[in-house]
């Protein structure tokens, strides 16, 4: 917790993908912080603890100085006699926040979430890793089933003119169209990863409209969602040939 | 497939 707002990290047990959330200080009612703040927590608690609120519910979180736990009030907006409280005992990782440094990338699309979480839920039907390329043209991404010998493939063409971009999922236009993608090209990359990893991140789609992917080679790939009150990253390893 | 990498060899792991 910082005077920004929150950020959360976690990793799977492989360190194959880390997952990055910012939270601005401004989605919350209020927000109050003496000094920086940094908490290890079991996320299947904390996430329990959440599903117990309702939509409309007030959430309050605390955490003192030196406290080894975090107090969630969960509070009813037109009942506020109606409190539960809820202590997430802190655990002890070992490790402290992951500073990850920016690096310039070579890449970047962006084309729609829902689009990106239907090409990534079919091509993990054929395969365990998928191939995405970016060139100045547009963008690829290739799975092959290596038992069938079945091929599947999305392909993102350069929008021709940015305007044809449009800001309502409604308005959709055929072509999917990668926005601003001229502006974040500098060269032909491409990378491999696992679907499986990819389908994690697409999952997020609801979070915005949009989603970005940024390559560079050799280098993990981002998945990024920037939405109003923050953002939401996902560094994905990649897989190297044989 | 290829060969899994882990995010140790790109970032600074404590």
């Amino acid at each position: 917790c910082s005077k920004e707002g929150i950020m959360l990290q976690g990793m799977d047990e492989f360190h194959i993908s880390l997952v990055e959330f910012f939270l601005s200080k401004r989605s919350f009612e209020s927000y109050a912080l003496c000094h920086d703040l940094c908490m290890s927590l079991p996320i299947d608690s904390l996430a329990t603890v959440l599903k117990k609120a309702n939509d409309d519910d007030v959430c309050t979180l605390k955490a003192g100085h030196k406290a080894k736990v975090l107090t969630v009030a969960i509070e009813t907006r037109d009942q506020p006699w109606l409190v539960s409280k809820h202590d997430v005992p802190f655990i002890d990782l070992g490790s402290e926040y992951l500073v990850i440094s920016r690096i310039p990338y070579d890449a970047k699309i962006t084309v729609w979430s829902t689009r990106f979480a239907r090409l990534a839920h079919e091509l993990h039907q054929l395969s365990g890793s998928l191939d995405i390329q970016i060139i100045h043209e547009g963008a690829r991404f290739t799975a092959l089933d290596e038992g069938s010998g079945k091929k599947g493939c999305f392909i993102f063409r350069r929008a021709k003119v940015v305007d044809e971009y449009r800001d309502s999922e409604d308005d959709e236009p055929a072509g999917a169209i990668i926005h601003e993608f001229h502006r974040y090209f500098h060269k032909a990359t491409s990378l491999r990863v696992s679907t499986k990893y990819l389908v994690h991140a697409s999952k997020r789609a609801p979070l915005s409209s949009k989603v970005s992917v940024l390559m560079k080679e050799d280098q993990p790939l981002l998945v990024q969602y920037d939405f109003y009150e923050g953002v939401l990253k996902f560094y994905i390893a990649p897989r190297i040939a044989d | 497939m290829g060969r899994q990498q882990t995010l140790g060899k790109f970032f600074d792991m404590p």
